[in-house]
This record gives structure tokens, sequence and C-alpha cells, in this order.
């Protein structure tokens, strides 16, 4: 009866709450969404297409055992013990872009000539922690 | 998470030089002054707003001239056939080429016609610019693109003539028709409306653009009849289709770092399904042929297989 009468009153239905954060902890690494158009910018009087363009971006906190789930090297876990043990000016790792998609535009050139170019790694695909 | 960024700004300079860096670009000697960006001077305008250097350095590559229509209109079609709505390159495994530039002829040159017999010659001087063709993109095509507006009904089948010629300059930077490289091309069109009609000039202009010349002059003497030679049908008196002068449009193997090189993701893929794609130093002929890996590689993939 004491431990029930310390245990704090939870509802049935908050259980599950509960356990969530154990088992995804709160904004995790994760890939986010971000869509400009280049008339924000203005920039659509040169930049013929595309119109619209979704460059995304990884942001979140990077859980202690990085391990498989992020395809992290094993420096990862080091760096994270060093910035918990050792020294916190180190920084903890990081939530970055692993993969990249290419993007393809079409430009004005100043001289009055149209360019197609397909430029590399402009759309992150895929996050990880380092 | 690649080390590429720096051996991209040890890269000689190879990336789109504007005008006034060129003579640096010919002649090593005129290096830029250390104290010049060289990094930011030499990146493709989308590149060079991307780095934010503020809003004056870029406002110089906001275009200054309006480009055609046809062309623009022309492009928007590439673009449709080779990207999605979003922009990704569509995964086509025969277009080799990651660049496309198409150049109108410059303003001042003349438009000429000349009576002869057989009907009007529709003859013309073409000057291109190509300044915006940098060092590190090869050619794998170039092509002379003609629209032919046909506002006046035209007989739906015609037979044209196109000579061309080059046209060296002198020192003095005057036009001499030296004894010119001409080629003659007959073709065989059906035009409908707002026909575009492609000539295959690569190995005419390959010369010239392999030696990163920056200004190709040409003649061209465009002569169209009615009729098909296939059909036998008797070629009859010419016809006045006044052809607006071509663009030049050609299709380039950008190999900078910035450019996406597609050939090694599908090779890489159909190598390692798994594995995160990484940057190999492969450096892609121009040709389209793609290098032979080194031989480390191929034991590597062998102890790997």
């Amino acid at each position: 009866d004491e431990n029930l009468k310390e245990a704090p009153a939870t509802q049935p239905y908050n259980l599950s709450e509960y356990f969530k954060q154990f088992l995804f902890p709160q904004n995790e690494c994760e890939l986010h969404n971000f869509r400009l158009s280049f008339s924000q910018l203005k920039w659509d009087k040169w930049i013929i297409a595309p119109h619209r363009y979704s460059p995304q971006y990884c942001k979140g906190d990077c859980p202690r055992v990085v391990g498989h789930r992020y395809g992290s090297p094993v420096h990862t876990m080091v760096q994270n013990l060093i910035y918990e043990k050792l020294d916190s000016s180190v920084p903890k790792p990081s939530c970055v872009p692993a993969e990249y998609s290419p993007l393809s535009v079409l430009t004005i050139e100043p001289d009055g000539s149209i360019v197609y170019k397909e430029y590399e790694d402009m759309i992150a695909t895929k996050c990880t922690c380092r | 998470p690649h080390s590429r960024g720096r051996a991209a700004s040890d890269r000689t300079s190879g990336f789109l030089v504007a005008p006034e860096d060129n003579a640096s670009e010919l002649n090593p000697l005129l290096q830029l002054p250390k104290g010049v960006r060289r990094g930011y001077a030499l990146l493709p305008p989308l590149l060079k707003v991307l780095s934010d250097r503020g809003p004056q350095n870029w406002e110089s590559e906001v275009p200054r001239l309006q480009p055609d229509s046809r062309a623009l209109r022309y492009m928007k079609r590439l673009y449709k056939m080779s990207a999605t709505k979003e922009g990704i390159p569509k995964a086509n495994k025969s277009h080799l080429y990651n660049t496309v530039r198409l150049f109108t002829p410059c303003s001042e040159c003349k438009h000429r016609h000349r009576d002869l017999m057989k009907g009007d010659v529709h003859s013309v001087d073409l000057l291109f610019n190509l300044d915006r063709v940098t060092a590190l993109e090869y050619l794998l095509k170039s092509v002379l693109l003609y629209s032919f507006d046909t506002s006046v009904p035209v007989s739906p089948s015609l037979t044209c003539t196109c000579h061309l010629s080059v046209k060296e300059q002198d020192s003095s930077g005057q036009v001499c028709p030296s004894i010119p490289h001409s080629i003659a091309f007959s073709l065989h069109l059906e035009v409908k409306k707002r026909k575009w009609v492609e000539i295959d000039v690569t190995s005419f202009l390959q010369p010239l653009i392999a030696t990163k010349r920056r200004n190709i002059h040409m003649g061209v003497n465009f002569t169209c009849l009615m009729g098909d030679p296939q059909q036998n049908t008797k070629l009859e008196n010419p016809v006045n289709v006044a052809p607006v002068p071509p663009s030049l449009l050609l299709y380039l193997n950008d190999t900078s770092e910035q450019a996406y090189h597609r050939w090694n993701s599908l090779r890489h893929i159909r190598k390692n399904p798994r594995r995160p794609r990484q940057r190999n130093g492969l450096r892609v002929d121009p040709t389209g042929d793609i290098g032979k890996e080194p031989s480390q590689g191929k034991r590597a993939s062998r102890q790997r297989r």
C-alpha cells in the first residue's frame, strides 16, 4: 500500500505515452521537409525551372547508442562518450545529411544564352549522426 | 560528410570563368592575386548566388540580354524531357549529358538573300560567342537548331540543302572568308507548324570547340525545294521558307565536382546496392566511355565478391 500511495496516480490511458519516451526519444534526428520557390528569392527572372525546390534538412537529437540505426561509424559513440565523460567542450554528434539527390536547373546566363545543368547533392534524402 | 569540399577548392580553375577571369584561365601566369576569392569567382552563377556574397556580386549574374522566345520554348521542352516536375534528373541511361547550352547568334550578323536561277538561297553569317562554356565541360554533341515558323502555307514535305562553312578570323578580328572548311547537308523534312529541325554538326565543330575556341563564325546557305526525292516527286520551285537564323545547341559533359555524374551513381548502385554511395575519383572520359577501374579497384571488388 505504501508503495502504491507513493506511486504517481497515472491514468491507465497515459501508460502508452509514458513508455513512449523510452522507445522513441523526443525529436530524434530525422529528415524534415522544406520547400521553397525561386520567386521568393527573386531569382525567377533567370532560373526558369524548376519553379519549386525542396532541399529538405536534418534536425533532431542524436540518441546515445546510434549504431546501425543511422549507419554511424563507431567514432560517433566515442565522441559521445568523450562529451559525456571527459570533456563537455567536445560537441555531441550532430544530425547531418548522409545522402543527397541531384537537381536539374534551367537558367538564363548573363549573356542571354540558356543552360540546362544537373547539379550534384542538391536535395538531402537521408540523415545520420556524425 | 564527404571530404570532397577540400578537393573541389584545390581543383584548378575549371568552373565557369567570368570573362574578366578568362585571361587567368587561359594564361596560368596571370593567376588571380591571392586575396581574390578564387573559389567564388569561378563558380557557376547558381552556386555563386547560393554562396551569398551579397546581392551586389551576383547582380552581375542576372541576365543582361533576354533570350529568344523560341529558344526558351525549346529548352523548356528539353527540361521536361530530362527532369521531373520537382527537378529530379530522369534516370535515362541514353542521355550522358549533364549540361546543355543553347546559344543564339550575335545580333550583328546580317541576313543576306541572293537571287539565283534556282530561286532564293538564304545565306546568313552566324557568330556564336561561347564564353560561358567552362574548361571542364566536354563536348558530346553539337546541333544547329532551326525553327520553321510556317505561318505561310507550304507543301507538307520539303527537301532542303544546307551548306555550312566556317570562317576563320584573322588577327585583326575581321571576318575574312579563308578557304572555309565546309560541309553540305541535304535533309528531307515534313514541315508541320512550329517545326524544330536539328542538324548534327558535331564532327564539323568538334575541332573548334575542343580547342576551347571562344567565338565560332560560320556561313550557312539554306535552300528548300518542295517535294520528296525518295518519292521521286519532281523537286519544283523553291519555297520561300525563310528559316529564322539557327541557334547552336551544345550537349556537354561537365566533369566538375558540382555537376551530377549519373554513370558514377548508376555504376555504383549496380555494384553495391546496399552501401551508401561514396564519391570515387574516377575521371569520366568526355566521350562518355567510362574509364577503366584502377587495377587495385578490381582486386578489391573481386575480394568483396
